[in-house]
């Protein structure tokens, strides 16, 4: 069964973009079959793996205006690395939000253009906008899972009473099978005191401890070197931090249920 | 004549909170009367001052709904730094941007509620969200210029096209009179190639290089440790590079007028 993924956190910054790239490749490396979709209008996604598209590319954008049935398929790009692909977003996706406003069935856009091909693949990782917008809420009516990046700072942390505040409202009226995966410390740093603090609440605050994730993503300049080649950190230094950190994720995410 | 200043970034945790706050309480040591306003859903500069509101008390959202006229002096919280005041936010603005679609002048609302006490101040820091929505525009449509904090990052960096896009757009629809007072680089780790790319970058590529502030704010963990205690980095360690920085921004944007 497919495990369709929300990577999200309306705080901006806390590395939902990092976390779809590099747990992707690293599923991907492991040989499951994985599907990148970037629901981001500032379409990162997309330039982090170097698959920018001009106006007249296919991108989620058709897929969510659903112009026609069946476009899905032909909005798939295959990466440079084999079981890794993506449906890439463009800057046009901001006006969907204005455009879809009216329209019926206005949340479920996203899951009616991509259930056709799900099964085709083992996982699939949905990048979201820093905010909680229609694009958002699409994302959350799609996923089977939701994984929530938490950036050990104090504002990411205070962030996410009002991000579960919205999980049990969308579970409410959108999608009651939407599980939490669990919640991710990133950008840890051991050397700085207010980043050992937060891991320290995560690790000792309901309902946030028994959510976290084993793994903890260092702080790493690696990562973002990579983004700017346009690679995942696993492909791009295998004995970097970023990469030995995202491979023990996917490692995590296999042995780990959704609650 | 005050000068009325939009924090902005659609690219998530750039710094733009941490330069409201900091910038403004700069500004204040300095001697200039300065109120900030919070207009992000997640309330970010109300909580890194410790200003937290509950559900009754007066917030920006009242004022954008302009339930009653004259209450804008209402909502202005005085904070323990003699002239730093501020107009908090609360997690029920995240409505406003629905509840305000069909609305007659939906953009101008902050400006109609905010011009009336604009004049007793000489600086107004407005925060935004990481998103170009209703409550951004609001902000573009009362604001005389424009400060954008860019990371020195890859991301961060290819935001520029898409942001300065959305400024032409705002000029010409909204407010011909909003002039962009510069970027300024944050984020920035002289030990790292992928920052210092990026600083070279804007240095060197127009139209940003004619734009950038001469002072960088560099990567300092005093400035989220602030934002731990509820402190602008300026009153909490005066001799920290997160201080000398900001300090040296106002400096700086005292002696430089909107382009
Ligand atoms: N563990 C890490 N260590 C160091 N840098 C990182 C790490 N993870 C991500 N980054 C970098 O930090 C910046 C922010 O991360 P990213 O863009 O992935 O966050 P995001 O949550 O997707 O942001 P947004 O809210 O704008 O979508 C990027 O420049 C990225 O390359
Ligand atoms: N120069 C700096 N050095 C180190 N940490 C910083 C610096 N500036 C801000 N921070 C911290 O980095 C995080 C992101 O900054 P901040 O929240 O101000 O960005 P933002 O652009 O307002 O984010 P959002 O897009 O969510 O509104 C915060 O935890 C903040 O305390
Ligand atoms: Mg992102
Ligand atoms: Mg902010």
């Amino acid at each position: 069964k497919t495990r369709i993924i929300a990577v999200a956190n309306e705080k901006g910054g806390v590395g939902k973009t990092a976390m779809v790239i590099n747990l992707g490749a690293a599923l991907s490396q492991k040989g499951y079959q994985t599907l990148l979709v970037d629901m981001d209008p500032q379409h990162n996604t997309t330039s982090g793996l170097g698959a920018e598209v001009d106006d007249a590319a296919l991108s989620v954008y058709h897929l969510i205006k659903a112009e026609q049935d069946g476009q899905a398929a032909a909005a798939v790009l295959k990466t440079k690395w084999e079981k890794l692909h993506l449906i890439p977003a463009h800057i046009d996706l901001a006006g969907a939000e204005i455009e879809l406003i009216d329209a019926e069935g206005r949340e479920n856009k996203l899951k009616q253009a991509l259930m056709p091909l799900a099964d085709q693949y083992d996982f699939i990782l949905v990048d979201t906008p820093p905010s909680l917008s229609l694009l958002t809420v699409n994302v959350f009516a799609f996923a089977t899972e939701l994984l929530v990046p938490c950036q050990t700072q104090p504002y990411a942390f205070r962030a996410l009473t009002d991000l579960f505040d919205t999980i049990d409202t969308v579970k409410e009226e959108i999608n009651p099978d939407l599980r939490i995966t669990g919640i991710v410390a990133t950008f840890f740093d051991q050397q700085t005191i207010v980043s050992r603090d937060i891991l320290e609440k995560l690790k000792s605050v309901a309902p946030y401890r028994d959510l976290l994730f084993k793994t903890v993503i260092r702080s790493n300049t690696t990562i973002a070197a990579s983004s700017a080649v346009c690679k995942p950190v696993v492909f791009y230094r295998r004995g970097s931090h970023g990469a030995v950190d995202y491979t023990a994720l996917a490692e995590e995410m296999l042995n780990r249920p959704a609650l």
